[in-house]
């Protein structure tokens, strides 16, 4: 069945966009037709996909705003069975717009629900923060997706994410539950990356993936080449991670 | 004469609360008499300085809200000529409270004017966002401190935080300039870290920072220890990167 994933955590530069981009090419790969929703208004996942700035129509913030529908806001990325619904620089002022609207935190949820006829997966990249685009994001989502760097400040942050989505849970959406945690750029000389991800599996048990996205310069190289790093070195340490975390998403999926 | 900068950059991740704290830190140790105001929800900055979440008072969210004054909500750090405003978990609610109140975009700077007459500088370490803590924070400066990390979506979204200064400078704050740019986890290994640095020296020449902040493990280590760098670690590369940033940012000051 289609699954909704929003790609969420406050802390910023965790990879969050980078974990969008790279498990939903992944998914792609294996055939599963996915798309990608750009709700953070510096439109990196539309950018490390390749989407210029002109060519990005209304994007996110008409699908928001209600201006336009999904059929008119996806873009192609030139990967097969990848979409993407892109960011445009008017999703800043979005949150602002949304406070007077009826409905204000269901807007993307509504919008969202023909995607469920059309693609099995569908992730949502969300910005660095709790507000009303990543709430909205919370309420459109099936499930949540944490990308957890694995350093002192971002393991600070999780408890206020993880009491934000039980809030959510228990006002606005049930279903919603926790994907999985992603420990991103491990670092296994640091002992400080160890720590951590011993400190998360040990309070969050098998809610944390097995697989660990390692610091891998060429995932940072990706973006300015316009194009996932799977593609612009699949067989880099980076690439090589996030398609054993999408067998291991996969995996799960099919054991529930 | 007093200066109140605001650190700021909308892309997460990026070094804003790591050089808040150990600049101050650096300044405070030259005579200086520095405050920080944690202005980010998820009190970071007042993490790393050592201040536990039950012993931080009303924070910046009482003094945003009006409800205290500067005096009230002042803290210790232990460190000599070091003060905090720290933030507590309120201020996740500040931005949505903030919409319908008089003067929504000039609370802090009127909060923050008793501090020009009892500190040399002031830090605003400022969430991820150009929302209205943010714009609260660049109306509140004199200027701003932009740490931008040295990798390819962090100079993505450089051109909209200049333009959001640029427009706060027209309608709100004529006064508002950049105090500088910092790189920072600049790794000398890796080739996108020299071609970023390069790019941005290229664009915006002087307002570049000599000193750039190397990628260090000591530095990300010390937030656990709540403390700074500095005093974790005073010889490894980060805090000695930082007390030359300090020294680079007076003999600049000395020299307008
Ligand atoms: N595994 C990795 N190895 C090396 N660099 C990485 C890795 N994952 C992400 N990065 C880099 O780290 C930076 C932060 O990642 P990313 O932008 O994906 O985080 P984010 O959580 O989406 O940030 P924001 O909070 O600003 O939206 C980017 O420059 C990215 O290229
Ligand atoms: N020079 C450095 N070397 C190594 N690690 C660093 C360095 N500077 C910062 N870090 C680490 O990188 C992460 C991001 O830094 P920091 O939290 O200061 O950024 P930020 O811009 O304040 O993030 P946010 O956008 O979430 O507020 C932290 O875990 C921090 O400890
Ligand atoms: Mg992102
Ligand atoms: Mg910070």
């Amino acid at each position: 069945p289609p699954r909704i994933i929003a790609v969420a955590n406050q802390k910023g530069g965790v990879g969050k966009t980078t974990t969008a981009v790279n498990l939903a090419t992944g998914l792609s790969c294996v055939g599963k037709r996915v798309l990608i929703v750009d709700l953070d208004p510096q439109g990196n996942a539309s950018t490390g996909l390749g989407l210029p700035r002109a060519a990005r129509g209304g994007g996110s913030y008409a699908l928001l705003l209600g201006s336009e529908s999904l059929g008119d806001v996806v873009c192609e990325t030139g990967i097969e069975d990848l979409s993407i619904v892109p960011s445009t620089t008017d999703l800043a002022g979005a949150e602002i717009e949304l406070i007077d609207l009826e409905e204000r935190t269901q807007r993307l949820a509504r919008a969202l629900a023909p995607a469920r006829r059309i693609y099995d997966y569908v992730f949502i990249d969300c910005p660095p923060s709790l507000g009303l685009l990543t709430v909205n994001a919370l309420i459109a989502a099936d499930s949540v997706m944490v990308p957890l760097q694995c350093e002192f400040y971002a393991l600070e942050g999780l408890s206020m994410l993880l009491g934000t989505i039980e809030r959510l849970r228990q006002t606005h959406n049930p279903q919603l539950e926790i994907q999985g945690i992603v420990l991103t750029m491990y670092d296994g000389r640091n002992k400080l990356s160890g720590q951590v991800a011993a400190d998360v599996r040990g309070h969050l048990g098998d809610k944390v993936y097995n697989t660990m996205i390692p610091r891998n310069v060429r995932v940072s190289e990706a973006p300015s080449h316009g194009t996932p790093a799977m593609f612009y070195d699949h067989r880099c340490a980076g690439s090589l991670a996030y398609m054993e975390l999408a067998g291991e998403m996969l995996r799960r999926e099919a054991g529930r």
